[in-house]
């Protein structure tokens, strides 16, 4: 029998560790709220 | 080798919060109604390079109506942004400016103002009045009433409606008018105006003296009136600017 391997595991082990604390830049816009959501 | 484009400016870097600073001072400055609006969101920005410290920037924002009404001398910095539960009214920006050697000038704008939904203010505040016509007639006899009381118990000069701002009709547990409204004295003396207040003009705009009252008439179950009316002091204010129309809630607001 032949083993499938899942493609999302492939990617997983192929994928550049991030270094610790990481934090993705936000999108350049829209911007943030000031006051509240309408 | 021609350099790299300048990487796109994002709606919260320094230079987009001060290309949209400059927008809001230009839109509360050249507006002579309603009240001052707050920065709430930049939605999008656009640069146009034109050459050497020359840009044209496109902006698109997001703006909230203060307490503040818009002939008041406080500083918008000073200003309460109303609160969702107020039932707020947004204003939606389309800015064009200049950016020459840092320095922003606003070439054009557009702008579109209406309240929240209703429906939205009652699913979070189910009791909260909303924001009533300024054509109803509860309002404008609300508005009236106030106007001569006030009048009629101060010695100063005799004020005049300039417009009504907001109003709200309560009906439970009371029923309850309320109304914002501007005002401005005019040559008169309050004892001036009772023999002939059709006589009582307003004063031109280098002497012009604005104020702002707010009113509170309770209807039921026992009728009681409140107002409380404040004079702003001498302004020079703005010339005006003829606006492609004119309107306030809930007929939507566009301003160029």
């Amino acid at each position: 029998p032949v083993a499938k391997r899942a493609v999302a595991e492939v990617a997983q082990h192929d994928k550049v560790p991030r270094p610790v604390g990481f934090v993705p830049p936000p999108p350049p816009c829209p911007g943030r709220i000031r006051y509240f959501k309408i | 080798v021609p350099a790299a484009a300048p990487a796109p400016l994002g709606c919260d870097d320094p230079e987009s919060e001060a290309a949209a600073e400059a927008a809001v001072s230009y839109i509360n400055a050249h507006s002579r109604h309603g009240y001052k609006f707050a920065l709430n969101r930049i939605e999008n920005i656009r640069v146009l390079p034109q050459g050497l410290n020359n840009d044209i920037v496109f902006l698109e924002l997001d703006l909230l109506e203060t307490t503040c009404h818009i002939l008041s001398p406080t500083p918008l910095a000073n200003c309460t942004v109303r609160s969702f539960t107020d039932h707020a009214v947004e204003g939606d920006c389309d800015v064009k400016l200049q950016k020459v050697d840092g320095k922003f000038s606003v070439l054009a704008s557009k702008c579109h103002s209406h309240p929240d939904s209703r429906e939205d203010v009652l699913q979070v505040c189910p009791d909260c009045p909303l924001l009533e016509s300024l054509n109803d007639t509860e309002v404008s006899t609300l508005v009236t009433s106030a106007l001569k009381d006030h009048n009629s118990k101060t010695p100063n000069a005799y004020l005049r409606l300039l417009e009504i701002g907001r109003a709200k009709i309560q009906y439970e547990p009371a029923h309850v008018v309320i109304a914002e409204f501007a005002v401005a004295a005019t040559n008169c003396s309050a004892q001036d105006a009772q023999t002939n207040a059709e006589a009582c003009h307003l004063l031109p705009d280098d002497e012009a003296n604005f104020g702002f009252c707010t009113a509170t008439m309770v209807k039921q179950p026992s009728q009681d009136l409140e107002v409380d009316c404040q004079l702003y002091g001498h302004q020079v204010t703005t010339q005006d600017i003829p606006f492609l129309s004119r309107g306030f809630y809930p007929i939507s607001q566009d301003t160029s």
